[in-house]
């Protein structure tokens, strides 16, 4: 067990650390097994410094950053541990426009890599513009949900409601 | 093993019969602001055994909530539902499901909650308990835990997490 | 101490009712004062209720929905006691833009009707369109703030970047 | 009592002198991620009388964190500093101060921290105790537990509050 443990490890940072580079366009992370010798014991610890920024406590990056460095950590975990299916509910919500296009490159790329079908609730134009497929979910009548399947032009008619 | 459909009815706001068909890629939802796109996320979360109902939102015993809060509730016009129950398809054609179930094309696993009686779960129409979900689904890299079903307002919980809880999604992983 | 308590109340319940209905187009909300007899001792209970739907716990609305409703908490509490500054982070990012266009009508009505001064940091166009001046944080050398000052074509070129 | 500027140095990502004119009506602050909008407004709840360094996202002492996270810490090519200082300018000419600054039109409030000491106030340059900057900003409606202070992702944080927390808010618009 401590081995296999120590594999999955090694291959979730080595992710990790790739991920981060290409989600940040640079900068330099890492993860690292704290608080006990015996890596059965461990916490895991995550160590994220952006481009060109000092290495500090994690609480200090923004609220984009911090989105980001989790989203780069959750998509390292899947490439070491491949998972049928991906949700992520508006996580694109704290990015600003450069950084939701570096995300949905980095989704294209793992919808092209792996097996993974991914769900993504979204606000953000550039990401609906990045999806494959398109449902909408209105409430035609209120409290009552329904979903219709709609394309770009349908899914900003529906927003703008 | 893959995800095809996911049905629902009764669940939340979506009273009505929905089905929603997963296919590979990028699958956007997009819609207005409380028109039901977390909820049928959750319904996904759910049907594969999530036994916790604040992960769903629902609220605590305490205050009088607990997992009937995800049957439908009603609106100024209808009455409230009695049950929910939501349906997930997999294709097992690269056989990979538990020695039970291994012989089958296609998994139907079914949840379906009734007031004041509690969950009942079902794979291919036979009753099975919570933790034969629960178990088909870890053996296949997911579930209601999976560090892949990011909630909404959540992404930044993985960073805010103290280590040794951060340790859980390496264990997973292994 | 009682009395002024329940003046209190009484005050931010009646704008708290007005602002959400303003804020939701429609349905109701209420403020009450549970689990003591004594409302020195009693907690704040908030409900509320949107337009068709029907009353349940706070935690069953959406992340849009109870942003809204905290924001129109916090114009209550205002209303009945004005601070002369208000800072506003991100708040706008769950919102779809027919809720950001309310909130920034009432934000506009809010800067009319008191001498609050408000302090918005925003992604969004709609409400960057809505505000009297913006200020732009650039980092020309990495790890390194600098405030400008910026027009609105200024603040859409920072944000491409 | 009305806000009038924000000078800041070495606090946080600033560390050259900065200063942010406060005007009436809505003033929008924008900017590319990480490029310290929210350090700018943690300025203002710092030089309020903050007393917690995890409101200001600092690390907690366990961590070797603490209030000190505030001095810029340096770059890749800048050293750290040894001290962050914050000034607020109050126009004070509706004479709504305590008794012992009330004379004066313009109120400049001043926190400093240096590494290693420790924070000082200063309102017009007179040395005045941490309590008393609380009082100044209590007695005018606002300060750092401000509910009028929405940090960045807590906007929901006061509807998901239990009730005897949100009784706060109460008392303070009392
Ligand atoms: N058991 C239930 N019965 C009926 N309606 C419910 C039930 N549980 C939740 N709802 C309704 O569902 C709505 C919230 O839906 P949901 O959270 O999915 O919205 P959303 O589309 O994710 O919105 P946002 O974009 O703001 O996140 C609430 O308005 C709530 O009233
Ligand atoms: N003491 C410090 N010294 C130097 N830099 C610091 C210090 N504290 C925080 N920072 C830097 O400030 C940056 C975060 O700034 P801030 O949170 O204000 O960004 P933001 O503009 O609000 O971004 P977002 O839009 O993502 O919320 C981090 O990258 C962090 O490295
Ligand atoms: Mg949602
Ligand atoms: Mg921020």
């Amino acid at each position: 067990a401590r081995a296999r443990l120590l594999e999955a490890f090694a291959a979730v940072d080595r992710a990790f650390r790739e991920l981060f580079q290409s989600l940040f366009g640079g900068g330099a992370a890492e993860l690292a097994l704290v608080d006990s010798e015996d890596p059965l014991e461990a916490g895991l610890e995550v160590r994220a410094e952006p481009p060109g920024k000092r290495l500090q406590s994690l609480s200090l990056l923004s609220g984009g950053e911090q989105a980001l460095t989790a989203i780069a950590l959750v998509f390292a975990l899947f490439r070491s541990r491949p998972a049928p299916i991906c949700v992520l509910d508006e996580v694109d919500a704290p990015l600003d426009d450069a950084n939701v296009e570096r995300f949905c490159r980095l989704l294209a790329h793992m919808a092209e890599t792996t097996d993974t079908r991914f769900l993504v609730v979204t606000h953000n134009m550039i990401s609906m513009a990045a999806m494959h497929r398109l449902f909408g979910v209105t409430m035609g009548e209120p409290g009552v949900s329904q979903l219709v399947s709609v394309d770009l032009a349908g899914a900003e008619d529906l927003l703008a409601a | 093993m893959q995800f095809e459909r996911l049905r629902l009815v009764g669940f939340k706001s979506f009273v009505e019969p929905t089905e929603l068909v997963i296919l590979p890629g990028l699958t956007g939802i997009v819609g207005p602001n409380g028109c039901g796109k977390s909820n049928l996320l959750e319904a996904l979360r759910w049907v594969m055994g999530e036994s916790s109902a604040r992960a769903l939102r629902g609220g605590s015993p305490a205050s009088g909530g607990g997992m009937e809060d995800v049957i439908f509730a009603g609106t100024a016009t209808r009455p409230a539902r009695s049950f929910a129950e939501v349906t997930l398809t997999l294709d097992n054609r690269a056989r990979r499901a538990p020695a039970a179930f291994n012989g089958e094309d296609r998994l139907e696993v079914t949840r379906r909650i009734e007031r004041g009686s509690g969950s009942d779960y079902r794979i291919n129409a036979r009753d099975v308990r919570q933790r034969d979900v629960q178990m088909l689904f870890a053996d296949a890299a997911t579930g209601a835990q999976s560090p892949a079903l990011v909630s909404q307002g959540r992404v930044a919980a993985i960073i805010a997490a103290r280590p040794d809880e951060r340790r859980q999604l390496l264990e997973d992983a292994a």
